[in-house]
């Protein structure tokens, strides 16, 4: 539980926390690769890129999650990742439990490469996140991508697996929202601590916030 | 609100190769 969590040793943080600024390098080379994105303010890219980016890493993290044993497994044993490597770097149950959850449940759609790229790519162009200025212009993107995401469904996703796929697919963005909400509230608790905030990177200490400085 | 900066995230995205 939320109340328990034993802060005095989290021997996976600094790894854990390697493992997400990489990530979110990532992210961000893969948002200016998507039409559009650059043209947006520059203000608007950040903003866009602070709020999504625990999502596409939670996204993107699917690819190397497997059903057999519940663990992100990253080429060979040596780099299987399990829920308590997650909970040995400061997060609870309250985050792990719907992670893993989201995690099967995105397995389980089997998603085409492109449709994963493209929710991607969605997600990131939410016109709703704080700080956007010109909502509508990202909007318009997002409206765009959602259209080429519908019409590659309809016309290269065989049933039964496009059955409601785009509306499974909606809801695991609605999901995300949630487990954003969770990872903002357990990140804040955690970087609260100098002790723990300064085996943090400073690219997670400006995406997600420094509460120290 | 606390002025952000955000010079990482400038940096990562001017940056050509990333």
């Amino acid at each position: 539980s939320s109340v328990n969590i034993d802060f005095s040793h989290l021997s996976m943080l600094p790894h854990l926390a390697d493992l997400v600024s990489y990530s979110i390098q990532k992210v961000i080379g893969f948002a200016k690769m998507i039409p559009g994105f650059r043209n947006l303010a520059a203000e608007d890219q950040i903003a866009l890129l602070k709020s999504s980016a625990i999502e596409v890493i939670m996204l993107r993290s699917n690819q190397s999650f497997t059903l057999e044993d519940m663990t992100w497994t990253c080429g060979s044993n040596d780099f299987k990742y399990r829920i308590s490597d997650v909970t040995q770097a400061g997060h609870s149950m309250d985050l792990l439990e719907p992670l893993v959850k989201f995690q099967v449940g995105l397995k389980k759609l089997n998603l085409h490469e492109e449709e994963h790229v493209l929710l991607m790519a969605i997600c990131i162009l939410s016109p709703d996140r704080p700080g956007v200025q010109d909502t509508s212009l990202v909007e318009s993107l997002q409206d765009r991508l959602s259209e080429i995401l519908q019409t590659y469904i309809r016309c290269r996703h065989p049933p039964p697996g496009s059955r409601l796929l785009y509306a499974k697919m909606i809801q695991k963005l609605a999901d995300l929202r949630s487990l954003n909400e969770e990872h903002s509230k357990q990140y804040r608790c955690l970087s609260f601590q100098p002790e723990h905030s300064m085996q943090l990177t400073p690219l997670v200490l400006e995406v997600f916030g420094n509460e120290i400085s | 609100k606390k002025k952000e900066n955000n010079a990482l995230l400038r940096y990562l995205l001017d940056k050509d190769d990333v």
